[in-house]
């Protein structure tokens, strides 16, 4: 197909050729202007994904410390439950 | 673009960027 | 800047009509393979952006459930406490 098409920009005229170049330059600018955007929309994307990942972190750290706070307040109840239990059956003997 | 991508223009990102790989390539 | 390119186009030969026209083909190519690159880039960062959002979304569930465990058992613990108080007053008097 490249063959095809140079053989073409050989064989033809100037106004096809200033046509054809034309149409290149416009296809080029709008090419250039996709380009640009994806490139800004792709790094707005990925800002809002360091953000939400600095969100997650900061959540986790958060999930981290109140599932240790129930581990410890487990830990104090079993703890409060067997004295009572301990005492109760001194209490009785 | 300082964008708040909610789900809904995420869809519209996607296809955005959908519509630049599908789009017939810059062969002269 | 245009007006001077458009007067170059109309005014030069075919020879020089031709090498602008592989300069701008090659030029689109190379914009173009950039662009699916920039949309190929874009694409990831959003889908791995969805992935984080759900995990987030998960942790924050999780969160919610260890908080309220632990909401209820402090309230049990409370009760406990203040039961036991009383128990220990009328074991007094």
């Amino acid at each position: 197909e490249e063959d095809e098409y140079s053989r073409l920009v050989m064989e033809s005229s100037p106004e096809w050729l200033r046509a054809e170049l034309k149409r290149l330059a416009l296809e080029l600018g709008e090419t250039t202007r996709e380009k640009i955007q994806a490139a800004e929309y792709g790094l707005a994307v990925l800002e809002e994904k360091q953000q939400l990942k600095q969100r997650y972190d900061d959540l986790d750290g958060e999930y981290e410390s109140v599932r240790q706070e129930l581990e410890q307040l487990k830990e104090a109840f079993g703890q409060a439950y067997s004295n009572h239990k301990k005492v109760a059956a001194d209490g009785e003997s | 673009p300082q964008f708040r991508s909610t789900a809904a223009n995420e869809g519209v990102l996607a296809n955005f960027f959908n519509s630049l790989l599908s789009k017939k390539t810059g062969s002269p």
